[in-house]
């Protein structure tokens, strides 16, 4: 009895008194006034009509009418709420610097993972976040100490049996040994990645604050790699850019809303260029015009940004080629851009009509457009420009037309490559 | 040749856009 409350339905506030129907004013009376207040009489607006009710058609009405005052206040709130939404997308932005000084030729940046700063090698080609992590069983030689997740108290193991451990799988094609656990589940993650080089990272995956630049982020899953091989230089591990779910843009969606940028410094000068997370539009300040185009979208290869390759110009000559129109990958981690065959012939035969009387030199490796600039300490070379769909164009920088194989100028080379075949 | 930093875009504001499916490309000296 003392969990319920008793309803007299012959007293419910719907039935008419006798004294509301009978009043002749439904203007509120002041009841008085104290020294800080005024009290005003109140009155239910149907029951002062003084007119004869239909209760069954007001009821319907004040119901309708309820129904709409709730879907108004959900739309103020919903409305609300995506303001607060859009507010708490945050931007940050780090400097990003050559890696030389870590021995490798990628880019670098540094950013805070369990309160301890990393230098990664920026990477939009790949998606799994990583460091070198203690105890290793064969790391490589980096500048400055490991990461060590005993003396973190925000590191935490990502478990086998957890679905994060199983969307490592798509992110890097491989299953680690997950799978042969028989149902023991309480076993940590181990992930394994393989780059295209050759180098490989394996170890186990976890989770730990990071903080880049002034934003703070708990819980970002990355690679506690304890073995690590290849061309990483003296860095800490490498940052993932890709677009499966493991990676730093697909975690921070709801920080960064899955934008990022970076411009990548003249690696001659030591200057610093940025990486820059959300969308700041003040990042571009010292940018031209922006011009966009698509990501074109492939179920097969949800990890990658491609783009729609609509043509290309050479020193102002704009090339024909059929192969035009097709999926190309955009990566910041690869130096040698490779275009189908039919491209790749257009790209060379223009590039040497206009890149004419240099003396050249035998091919090396995938590059066959190479000349010997011994004696030139200038050289005149002809503009390169790459065109998306959208005619977005990306003008190829002066120093990332050749590739300098020997360090004298006597093999220098284009450096664009040709794929094996069109469909490659 | 191996992961080395990609010297084509150098100079170039390269912004990524996965919501609004996009890429954008704008010259900046860095």
């Amino acid at each position: 009895v003392d969990q319920k409350k008793i309803l007299s339905v012959h007293n419910n506030i719907w039935s008419p008194k006798k004294s509301y129907e009978a009043s002749s004013s439904c203007f509120s009376r002041s009841l008085g006034k104290g020294r800080d207040s005024t009290a005003l009489e109140m009155k239910h607006r149907e029951l002062c009509s003084g007119k004869t009710i239909d209760w069954g058609k007001k009821m319907r009405r004040a119901l309708l009418l309820d129904n709409i005052r709730v879907q108004s206040l959900q739309l103020r709130i919903k409305a609300m709420t995506s303001r607060t939404t859009e507010q708490s997308v945050s931007e940050t932005q780090i400097p990003l610097t050559s890696g030389i000084k870590l021995e490798t030729l990628n880019y670098i940046v540094t950013v805070e993972l369990g309160g301890k700063n990393m230098s990664l090698i920026v990477d939009t080609g790949s998606d799994l976040t990583w460091v070198q992590c203690q105890p290793c069983r064969s790391c490589y030689n980096q500048q400055g100490p490991l990461y060590d997740p005993s003396v973190s108290s925000s590191y935490k193991t990502v478990f086998c049996n957890s679905s994060t451990c199983q969307d490592l799988v798509a992110a890097t094609g491989n299953s680690g040994p997950c799978g042969g656990n028989n149902g023991v589940v309480k076993t940590s993650c181990e992930y394994v990645v393989s780059y295209g080089d050759g180098s490989y990272t394996r170890g186990d995956l976890a989770s730990e604050s990071i903080k880049l630049g002034d934003t703070k982020l708990e819980n970002l899953v990355f690679g506690c790699g304890r073995n690590n091989k290849g061309l990483f230089g003296g860095a800490s591990g490498l940052m993932g850019l890709g677009r499966s779910s493991v990676s730093l843009v697909s975690q921070t969606l709801k920080t960064f809303n899955g934008v990022f940028s970076y411009c990548l410094p003249s690696l001659e000068d030591g200057a610093s260029g940025t990486l820059s997370f959300g969308n700041d539009s003040s990042v571009y300040k010292n940018s031209t015009s922006v011009s966009y185009t698509p990501l074109v979208q492939n179920p097969q290869l949800r990890s990658f940004y491609i783009l729609n390759l609509t043509g290309a110009s050479i020193g102002g000559v704009e090339l024909k080629s059929s192969s035009f129109g097709r999926g190309i990958l955009i990566d910041s981690g690869t130096v040698i851009t490779r275009l189908p065959p039919s491209i790749y012939k257009a790209v060379k035969t223009e590039f040497l009509k206009q890149f004419s009387g240099f003396p050249s030199a035998p091919g090396y490796s995938i590059l066959d457009t190479c000349f010997n600039l011994t004696s030139y300490e200038d050289i005149s070379i002809p503009t390169i420009k790459i065109i998306f769909e959208g005619n977005a164009e990306l003008e190829i920088d002066v120093t990332g037309v050749f590739y300098f194989v020997k360090p004298d100028a006597s093999l220098v080379c284009l450096a664009f490559a040709s794929l094996s075949y069109e469909n490659e | 040749v191996g992961i080395i930093g990609n010297y084509q875009q150098k100079n170039q504001r390269v912004i990524y856009d996965t919501t609004q499916e996009r890429l954008g490309i704008a010259g900046e000296n860095c």
